[in-house]
């Protein structure tokens, strides 16, 4: 079973390339591939060594060969269909963030429970669809993956709606812990976990 | 050195342990507190090893305890200030998300640069301030992280008058990557990163 934190990595050496294919490069060493991700070398060997043999021996990696081969492994090279639910501040910032669309993930539908938002065209082109059609919608559109941006207090009744619809696979961003069956996925994110790591290491380094 | 992944395992335990005490729970085993945060227990006990000695052998830990402990780890005991740069839609989502002044951040300054901005005052109270005033801005409110949310093309810029104020910890969620010299501290966050785990995990779940 691949560690999640492998996971995490692999998606984080591949922006990483991405940026050394766009600077130019056509070879990056472990060393430098793991410099440039904040881990060190032996962990980026590791990492790649659970999906096979990368890379030539003392001389690197080929940047362009590194980057399918890990795009295969996170299933990224297919498009993934997304499904908001709740198009308020985030949910609309998250509809028009360059790096989704770039990453193979399409947000192919909206949806709310606002009468004044339901039937408007959101700036994407994006028709918000009344979250009462959540079924019919899914099933013409081939939702794959829901994403939760509604206040906290709505996100289990929604996670509900989105299982009912057969959407096995969730993004949870209110800030709450929703009950799904084994059958269901979720993933839940938090910025203020991001900010814990960065306080920490300041809060740290300052002390010496 | 403390990893990172331990940092942010420590940030999931301190959430898990809040919700544990507001379910009325006094104690929990490492086994349990394991299940909850989706890791294994061998896991559990090594990430609080770093730091000493907690809880009983073959009982477990003292949920008030160790989430007071692990805060302080965390130094989210204190407060942190932070200034948001570019107050559109993510900025505003995050200045109200209720989780981050739950956890000791508070943001106490917000910058942008349209003119139909400056000068508004956000939903949450804040006062929309010119970027061009950053510096005083920051010493007379002591902003202590700065967090960009403008489009890509401005957050170097932005990342540069950040350093020039004195503001050494970034939290960076454009899509681009930001040069900063030894003594600032960046965290780059994207949410694609998770989208890409829960696609990996539904994508070899789903081959069995
Ligand atoms: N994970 C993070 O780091 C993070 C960061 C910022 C905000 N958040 C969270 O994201 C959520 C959204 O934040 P926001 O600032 O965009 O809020 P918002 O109030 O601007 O938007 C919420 C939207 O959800 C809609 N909605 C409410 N109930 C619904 C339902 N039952 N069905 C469909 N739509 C419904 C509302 O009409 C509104 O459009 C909040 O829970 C917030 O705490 C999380
Ligand atoms: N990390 C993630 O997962 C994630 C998710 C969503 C959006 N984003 C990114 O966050 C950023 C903001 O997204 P948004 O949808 O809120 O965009 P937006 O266009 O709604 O907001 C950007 C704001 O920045 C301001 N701004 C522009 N240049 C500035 C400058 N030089 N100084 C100060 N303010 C300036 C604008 O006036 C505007 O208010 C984008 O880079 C987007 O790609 C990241």
């Amino acid at each position: 079973k691949i560690p999640k934190a492998t996971i995490t990595r692999l998606s984080i050496y591949d922006r990483q390339l991405e940026l050394l294919e766009f600077d130019g490069y056509r070879v990056v060493s472990s060393e430098k591939l793991a410099w440039l991700c904040q881990v060190n070398s032996a962990q980026v060997r590791k990492d790649l060594g659970y999906f096979g043999e990368f890379g030539i021996r003392g001389v690197g990696y080929d940047v362009i060969d590194l980057q399918a081969q890990i795009k295969e492994i996170l299933a990224i090279n297919r498009n993934w269909n997304l499904g908001m639910v709740g198009i308020g501040k985030l949910g609309s910032a998250l509809i028009q963030h360059h790096n989704f669309s770039a990453r193979g993930f399409k947000c192919v539908a909206a949806f709310d429970n606002a009468p004044d938002k339901i039937g408007k065209r959101h700036p994407s082109g994006l028709m918000i669809r009344n979250i009462d059609e959540l079924r019919e919608a899914v099933r013409e559109l081939d939702v794959e993956i829901g994403v939760i941006t509604t206040p906290a207090s709505a996100a289990q009744r929604v996670a509900d709606l989105l299982l009912e619809a057969h959407v096995n696979a969730i993004l949870n961003f209110s800030p709450t812990r929703i009950r799904v069956p084994e059958c269901c996925l979720v993933e839940h994110i938090d910025f203020t976990v991001m900010l814990d790591v960065l306080v920490y290491k300041f809060h740290h380094e300052a002390r010496g």
